[in-house]
């Protein structure tokens, strides 16, 4: 299976 | 101070039930728009956006911006104290360290009122931009949870397949592989049944079934619901209430 991402590699801290 | 009067409680017990097991702890975050919520799961793979707006409540009150720091399963076991029909107000002073919660049934002779320790959650604030996503499918709720529940009777994760045709939901694993294909239906009498795409560009990606799972406690808040996809950004599903959303962020499976 694909391995699963970080939800936080595509948003930026504010 | 807070002071927000919900006319039907069992909205807040079916938010509740939709983020509990997703998340611990979260601030609800008042302002004069409403009460919105902002959090990651523990291992940092989905988020969940929730907007209760202001006109949702009656009345609602809010002077100053509060961030209240809950546990959501303690919050959860109180709100199990409250009649599904039960009017609940939530309220806390500025400097609170409480939530003081009310429940009147329908009858007004019966109040219960109930106090929650409120918590310092130093949580991260993540900015999500405006995304026009390559496809987007609105389809029924219910249809979307027994599919991802299906599924997951064959695999841990789903590839999502959209095109102008229709959306397919495959899963493949050790003891077979199974499919769901929802062509899209727009004309049917049951407007609420519809399988409804907007198409930009075909898009074809994978999700953790585990995580679309949990998403589906949100279902009795909402008939419908939307998923939002774009090649290699995260998965929005989204489940539109009469004054407020919850938003799920889910990030993708990439390639090997």
């Amino acid at each position: 299976t694909a391995p699963q991402v970080s939800i936080k590699s595509f948003f930026h801290t504010v | 101070m807070l002071e927000a009067r919900l006319q039907t409680g069992a909205l807040l017990k079916k938010v509740l039930e939709a983020i509990k097991e997703l998340i611990t702890d979260a601030n609800f975050d008042c302002s004069d728009n409403g009460i919105a919520l902002q959090a990651m799961d523990n291992s940092h793979v989905a988020l969940v956006a929730l907007l209760l707006r202001h006109d949702g409540f009656e009345p609602y009150r809010c002077d100053r911006s509060l961030a209240l720091g809950v546990n959501l399963v303690s919050l959860s076991k109180v709100l199990r104290c409250a009649g599904n029909d039960d009017i609940i107000t939530l309220k806390a002073d500025d400097t609170a360290d409480v939530l003081s919660l009310t429940f009147e049934n329908t009858d007004n002779d019966r109040i219960s009122e109930y106090e929650l320790k409120l918590m310092d959650i130093d949580s991260e604030h993540l900015g999500i931009p405006d995304t026009t996503y390559e496809a987007v499918v609105q389809m029924s709720s219910a249809e979307f949870a027994r599919i991802c529940k299906d599924l997951q009777v064959l695999s841990d994760s789903v590839q999502i397949d959209v095109t102008k045709e229709g959306v397919k939901f495959g899963a493949k694993g050790e003891l077979g592989s199974g499919a769901v294909t929802l062509k899209q239906n727009g004309n049917v009498d049951k407007e609420e049944e519809a399988t409804l795409i907007e198409l930009q560009q075909n898009v074809s990606l994978n999700f953790s079934l585990k995580y679309l799972v949990n998403f589906t406690k949100a279902t009795p808040l909402a008939s419908r619901v939307s998923l939002s996809m774009s090649s290699e950004v995260p998965l929005l599903v989204e489940y539109k209430m009469e004054a407020g959303y919850i938003r799920y962020y889910l990030a993708p499976k990439i390639g090997e």
